[in-house]
């Protein structure tokens, strides 16, 4: 099972978009697929037309309580669960602050759960707080979407910095699979050169061996596409919403490049 | 002095640019303006080619230390000055916890301050923290930027609840003098559907003599422009950098707009 986590600190980057679209791309591809809503906003969740904790247990219930993946996990479509957010998820940041190994919580359930799946998706909040931890504790790959907008390397250091303390830390595992470029504005000199900046920003990584120095920008771009936009509004992923869209095309095609991937050890 | 706090806690909404552009406008116009960093990022001190903390004193010193807000000014441009940021301001969450009216020291900081200005404009971060809670307790009017995609009402309600809450207990004076479309992707449906049903919640919460009763969609719309996501890497307004493009002319016309606004009481 490849365990991924979706992450940037930055808000409103295309986390939970790349979280949702990729999940239902590699469902309709036939792979099993697990996306969890780490984000108390519960955007993934409500872009896939889910409201949990009003009647089911969310991932609240999860990391607080005796709840286990299983009975907090719904089934989205053939191939799709989702163990979905709520609000309440809030209060965990101060409810567990006190709570001797509270970043270990979700890799301890996931352990505990025999359901099998392909792939494991976890949507982050835009922050480094201990619900972010338990993801990057509990997975083995880290995709950052990132927006080609002045500062997304500014912020891309302190992001590298936090995974690589978590690796050295707390999970051994942990690697950088890959940076998304996504809201890519085409033909625009700022997109092309805030990716050039990244481009030579992994390549001097690469050179000085560290910790994220396997990581690298992927080739897909996810372009601006309002359908994208449009379709968590209809509870769609953009396969149901919009199939023959950019979006729709683009998604489909990060999601082979991500499939393509070999593991790197 | 009109003091204004520019707020919403989802991330990437539009914030630094509006509080930015707003301020440089205002004094092109002849009025005299402090911008204030508010956010640990320092996106807003950054898009004025600023890097404050390293030899001058930052809104971090004012906040956690003795240090006057005159003494961490610098002067931008004729009418303008700023009140920089820098990363350790993320550490005064923690800093503060524990002390007396934490929430209240800018507004001290403030009142203390014998400079005269006509606008105050408090960059805030993508945060409902201690830093944002002092905007709130300082100020008199917020203005919340919005991007008009599905979720943008989602996050208003808590917002403006919020708002509501530091208005009873900390700063009855707190008003909310707008909602600014950012981001407009015109001649899309989703922005103006989204754009209707902000205009409906409001007409609804006028007849329920809420507390957010007297908010309202300014009619100024901020349209897409790359030139707005360029100007910053050049540590300039919009103004400077192209004067002529459609960011420039929106955030001119929504600065008269936020200029004629007459005082609610
Ligand atoms: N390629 C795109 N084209 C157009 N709109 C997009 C694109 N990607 C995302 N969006 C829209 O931009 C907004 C922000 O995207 P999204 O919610 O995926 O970001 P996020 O990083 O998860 O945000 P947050 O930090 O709040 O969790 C959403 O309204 C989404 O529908
Ligand atoms: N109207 C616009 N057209 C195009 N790009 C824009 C527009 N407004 C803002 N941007 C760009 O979008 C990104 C996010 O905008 P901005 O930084 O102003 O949002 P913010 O709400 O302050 O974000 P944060 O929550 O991180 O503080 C920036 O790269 C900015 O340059
Ligand atoms: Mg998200
Ligand atoms: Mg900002």
């Amino acid at each position: 099972m490849r365990k991924i986590a979706v992450l940037n600190q930055k808000g409103g980057v295309g986390k939970t978009t790349t979280a949702v679209n990729v999940s239902a791309a590699l469902a309709a591809g036939g792979q099993r697929v697990c996306l969890v809503d780490l984000d108390p906003q519960a955007h993934a969740s409500l872009h896939l037309g889910q409201a949990p904790g009003l009647e089911t247990p969310s991932v609240y219930d999860v990391l607080t309580g005796d709840t286990t993946l299983d009975e907090a996990r719904a089934t989205i479509a053939d191939n799709l669960w989702l163990v979905g957010s709520h609000i309440d998820l809030a209060a965990a940041e101060v409810e567990l602050a006190g709570i001797v190994g509270r970043e270990l919580i979700l890799r301890d359930k996931i352990a505990e759960d025999s359901s099998d799946y392909d792939f494991m998706i976890v949507d982050c909040a835009p922050s480094l707080g201990v619900l972010t931890l338990n993801a990057l504790a509990a997975v083995e790959e880290v995709f950052i979407p990132l927006q080609p907008h002045f500062l997304a390397l500014h912020g891309l250091s302190k992001l590298l910095e936090t995974i690589a303390l978590v690796g050295k830390r707390l999970n051994p595992r942990l690697r950088i699979s890959g940076v998304i470029l996504c809201m890519y504005e085409s033909s625009t000199r700022l997109a092309a050169e805030v990716t050039s900046d990244l481009e030579e920003f992994f390549r001097q990584a690469a050179t000085h061996r560290s910790p994220w120095s396997q990581a690298y920008p992927l080739a897909t771009r996810i372009r601006r596409n309002i359908r994208l936009a449009e379709a968590p509004s209809f509870g769609q992923s953009i396969f149901q919403y919009a199939p023959d869209s950019h979006g729709a095309e683009d998604y489909r095609q990060l999601t082979a490049e991500i499939l393509a991937q070999r593991p790197l050890r």
